[in-house]
C-alpha cells in the first residue's frame, strides 16, 4: 500500500443501531471515528451487506472489532480475472 | 460463440427464451473490466423497451457517453472507490475511468453470456460464423470492477450490491481469488443475499489447474464453472528437417514462412541467460536467431509475448514448446509472427532434435479453422479443481462448460494478445479461461430464468447438473487432458452442460435460504459469522438440532469416509417440476477395484404433481482405505421421460 493503512470491509448488525441515530450511514461513520480520526468511509453497504469499508492500519481495525455492533472486519483482498 | 451454441445444441434458442414475451426480459449482470460498447454484439434492433422496473445507469466518462447504452445495454458502471484508495488514481492515459473496457475480457465475457447475433465474425480469418451469445435475447448489464492493478473487493462488493438493486436477474463473475471462509469472502457474502434475492450468481472455478484442491468460487450457493474445449481448433503442423510432422495451433495470420526449410534454433542455445529457453525480454542473442525459427519452451512471460521477443531479435518464426506444467494442452494463440504452440512430447522432440542437429531445419503450415474435432469435450488441464477445501462437504466445480479458444467480442483498446506493443486492432478475439466459461453458464442460466421465472437459484443450477453429460455418445467418459484418462467429479462436477436437456429436468433439487443457513450451521460457524452472510442476527443456530453437512439439498454428493471405513448417510428432496411419472434410482461407486455400496431408501419416487415433493437417503458403505483415497460414481433418478443424474465423489479421510 501507499502507507501503512489497507482497506478493510466492516460488516455490522444492521439491527444493533443505538437509538442515537437515525440513519446507519451516522452509526457507521461514528463507529469508525471512534478508532480512527483520519479514516473515511470509502463504500457504505446496504443492500446486499450492511457495513462499510474504510482505509484503515492494522490497530485501528483491532479496535474496531470490539465496537458495538460490529460483526466482523475483513481486510480487502485483491481478485484476478480468470 | 461462433461455434458454442451449436455445440451446446441451441440453435433453437428461441424455443428456451420466447422472443417477444416479457418472459425475454432477462437480466445478466457482469462485473469485469468493462463493455466496448460499440461492438455489434449489443446492436438492439429488435429489443422492446427496457425491462420496468430497471433501476440501472449508463454512467457517464470522459470516453463513455451515457448514450452508449441502449436498449440491449441497458446498464454500464465502474467502481473504483476501493482501487484508486489502494493503488492512487488511475492512470487515465493506461485505463479509461470510465465503463469502458480498455482490456478486452470484459466486452469477451459479456458478448459470451448475451452478445447478439453478429455475421461475419472471425478473428484474423479464424473461427468465422455468425458469432452469439448463449442467451442473444437477454439485456446485458457491466459493471467495471476490474482495473490494470486488479480487482478489489470492496469495490466488487459494492457492485454486486448496486447491480442487485438496479434490478439484474443473473450476474457472471468471471474473476476470483484463492479461498477463504465464505464470511471472508466478498463474492461469497455478496452472492448470498443475491441468492436470496432469487438471482442466479455464476462463478469461473479458476485457472489453477489441473492440480487437486486449486478453484475457488466454491460456497454452495455459488455455481461454479470449469473449463473444456469444443470440438474446433486451429491447426499449424510443423514439419521437421528430419521428417518429422507434429501438429500444434494457432492463431496467426500474415506473411507466411517460405516453404523451404528454415533453419530451428533451441532458445536455450541462443542465450546467454540461464533462463534463455523462455524467450525473455532481452534474452536472446539477435546474431544467433536472425532468420530462424526459434523454438521456446512455455513458462513464466505471457506466450504471445515470447513471439514479439523472437521477433524483436530478428527471428523468422517460433515454435512455442509445453513443459510438463502444461502437457499435452494446446492453447492458439495471435501471435505475431509465424508461430506454433506444440504440446510436451512433440516439444521434447523437437528440442532434441534442434540441439542435436546444428543444421536443424523447420516449417510451419497454418491449416486454419477445423471443426468436428473428437473427442470433445475434453477437460482444459488449466480447469481448477475439486475437492473444494473450505467445505470438502460440497462437491466443486459444479460443471463445466466451453471455455478454450472462445471467439467474441473485443475491446477497441487493445490486440488480440493483449500486449501493450500488439497495434492489431480485432472486433473478435480468441481466448480461454474458466473467465469463458463462466459466461457461458450465465447466459444459459438467463435462457432457463426465461422459461421458467418461477424456478429459485438452486433449481437453475439443479436443472443444469443433472442434466449435463459426462460421457461420449460412445460411453466412454469425458476425458482430461491433464492426464489424457477420463475426468473424474473433481474435475467436471456433474459434467457439462447440456442446456436443450436443462430446460426440462424432470426433478430439482432445491435450496432455500434456510436450507444454506441450516450448512453454515453443520459448519459450526458463529452467530456473527452467519449474520455476515444472512444480514440477520436473528438465524442462529438451535442448540437443540443436529446440523449436518451431508444434508445439504445439494445436487451432488461428497461423501468422506474414515480411513477405517464405514458408513455415510445423506439425505435429499427433490421436487418434481414435469409430468407426474414414476422414478427409478441407480447408483454405484467405486474406489479403483475397490466397490462402494450405495442404496438408496426408497428406491422409487412417485408423483402425482408439478410442485410435489419426496426425500430419500443414501447410504455408502466403504471398507478401510489409506487417508487420501477418492472413489467416485453416479447416482440416477430415472423415468420414461427423464434421467435426473447426482455425481458422488468419495474420499477417505
Amino acid at each position: 500500500g501507499r502507507d501503512d493503512r489497507q482497506t478493510y470491509i466492516v460488516h455490522m448488525s444492521h439491527s444493533a443501531m443505538p437509538n442515537d441515530f437515525v440513519e446507519h450511514g451516522e452509526w457507521y461513520a461514528a463507529s469508525l471515528q471512534a478508532v480512527s480520526e483520519a479514516a473515511t468511509v470509502l463504500y457504505t453497504y446496504d443492500t446486499l451487506v450492511h457495513g462499510y469499508s474504510a482505509r484503515l492500519t492494522r490497530a485501528e481495525a483491532e479496535a474496531l472489532k470490539s465496537q458495538p455492533g460490529v460483526l466482523i472486519v475483513n481486510p480487502e483482498v485483491r481478485y484476478e480475472l480468470h | 460463440t461462433t461455434r458454442t451454441p451449436e455445440f451446446l445444441g441451441l440453435d433453437g434458442t428461441d424455443a428456451l427464451l420466447p422472443q417477444s414475451s416479457t418472459g425475454s426480459d432477462v437480466i445478466i449482470g457482469v462485473l469485469d473490466t468493462g463493455v466496448w460498447p460499440e461492438r455489434p454484439s449489443y446492436d438492439d434492433t429488435g429489443f422492446g423497451p427496457v425491462p420496468a422496473g430497471w433501476k440501472g445507469e449508463c454512467e457517464k466518462g470522459n470516453d463513455f457517453k451515457s448514450s452508449a447504452c441502449n436498449k440491449k445495454l441497458i446498464g454500464a458502471r465502474f467502481f473504483l472507490t476501493g482501487y484508486e484508495a489502494a493503488k492512487g488514481p488511475v492512470d487515465t492515459s493506461k485505463e479509461s475511468r470510465s465503463p469502458r473496457d480498455n482490456d478486452g475480457h470484459g466486452t469477451h465475457t459479456s458478448s459470451t453470456a448475451a452478445g447478439g447475433a453478429v455475421q461475419g465474425a472471425d478473428l484474423l480469418g479464424y473461427a468465422a460464423g455468425t458469432a452469439k451469445g448463449m442467451a442473444p435475447r437477454a439485456r446485458v448489464a457491466t459493471y467495471k470492477v476490474c482495473w490494470v492493478g486488479g480487482c478489489f473487493s470492496s469495490d466488487i462488493l459494492k457492485a454486486m450490491e448496486v447491480a442487485v438493486t438496479d434490478g439484474v436477474d443473473v450476474l457472471s463473475l468471471s474473476l476470483g481469488g484463492g479461498t477463504a471462509d465464505y464470511y471472508r469472502d466478498s463474492i461469497a457474502v455478496g452472492a448470498f443475499s443475491a441468492m436470496e434475492k432469487g438471482i442466479f450468481v455464476s462463478c469461473s472455478a479458476g485457472n489453477a489447474g489441473p492440480g487437486a484442491a486449486t478453484l475457488s468460487n466454491g460456497a454452495p450457493w455459488i455455481t461454479t464453472v470449469g473449463a473444456g474445449t469444443i470440438d474446433r481448433d486451429f491447426p499449424a503442423y510443423v514439419t521437421l528437417g528430419n521428417g518429422k510432422n507434429y501438429t500444434g495451433v494457432s492463431l496467426y495470420s500474415g506473411k507466411p514462412l517460405p516453404t523451404t526449410p528454415v533453419p530451428l534454433i533451441y532458445a536455450g542455445n541462443a542465450s546467454n541467460s540461464s533462463m534463455g529457453q523462455l524467450c525473455m525480454s532481452g534474452s536472446l542473442i539477435p546474431e544467433k536467431v536472425a532468420g530462424k525459427i526459434v523454438l521456446c519452451d512455455r513458462g513464466t512471460n505471457a506466450r504471445v509475448q515470447k513471439g514479439f521477443i523472437v521477433k524483436d531479435a530478428g527471428g523468422a518464426g517460433m515454435i512455442l514448446a509445453n513443459t510438463a506444467a502444461n502437457g499435452e494442452e494446446l492453447v492458439a494463440d495471435a501471435h505475431i509472427l509465424p508461430g506454433s504452440g506444440v504440446g510436451e512430447k512433440a516439444g521434447n522432440a523437437i528440442r532434441d532434435y534442434a540441439m542435436s542437429d546444428p543444421k536443424a531445419t523447420a516449417t510451419i503450415v497454418f491449416a486454419g479453422t477445423k471443426v468436428g474435432i473428437q473427442p470433445s469435450p475434453v477437460v482444459a488441464a488449466f480447469s481448477s479443481r475439486g475437492p473444494n477445501t473450505v467445505t470438502p462437504s460440497v462437491l466443486k466445480p459444479d460443471i463445466i462448460a466451453p471455455g478454450v479458444n472462445i471467439l467474441a467480442a473485443w475491446s477497441g483498446s487493445v490486440g488480440p494478445s493483449g500486449i501493450a506493443g500488439d497495434s492489431r486492432r480485432v472486433g473478435f478475439n480468441i481466448i480461454s479461461g474458466t473467465s469463458m466459461s463462466c459466461p457461458h453458464v450465465s447466459g444459459l442460466a438467463a435462457l432457463l430464468r426465461a422459461a421458467h421465472p418461477e424456478w429459485s437459484p438452486a433449481a437453475i443450477r439443479s436443472a443444469l447438473m443433472t442434466t449435463a453429460y459426462n460421457e461420449y455418445p460412445n460411453g466412454n467418459g469425458i476425458l482430461d487432458v491433464a492426464t489424457g484418462r477420463p475426468a473424474t467429479p473433481l474435475d467436471v462436477g456433474a459434467g457439462h452442460v447440456d442446456p436443450g436437456k436443462a430446460v426440462d429436468p424432470g426433478l430439482v433439487y432445491d435450496i432455500t435460504t434456510a436450507d444454506y443457513v441450516d450448512f453454515l450451521c453443520a459448519l459450526n460457524y458463529g452467530p456473527m459469522q452467519i449474520a455476515t452472510l444472512t444480514k440477520r442476527s436473528s438465524d442462529g443456530c438451535a442448540a437443540n438440532r443436529t446440523y449436518a453437512e451431508s444434508a445439504l439439498n445439494y445436487p451432488s454428493f461428497a461423501v468422506t469416509f474414515p480411513a477405517g471405513g464405514g458408513t455415510v448417510k445423506h439425505t435429499r428432496t427433490v421436487t418434481n417440476v414435469g409430468q407426474p411419472g414414476t422414478y427409478k434410482v441407480a447408483a454405484s461407486a467405486a474406489a479403483g477395484s475397490t466397490p462402494v455400496a450405495v442404496s438408496v431408501e426408497p428406491s422409487t419416487l412417485s408423483f402425482s404433481k408439478a410442485g410435489e415433493k419426496q426425500s430419500y437417503t443414501v447410504s455408502f458403505t466403504a471398507p478401510a482405505k489409506p487417508s487420501g483415497t477418492n472413489g467416485f460414481g453416479r447416482l440416477v433418478w430415472s423415468s420414461d421421460h427423464h434421467l435426473v443424474a447426482s455425481p458422488i465423489a468419495a474420499t477417505w479421510n
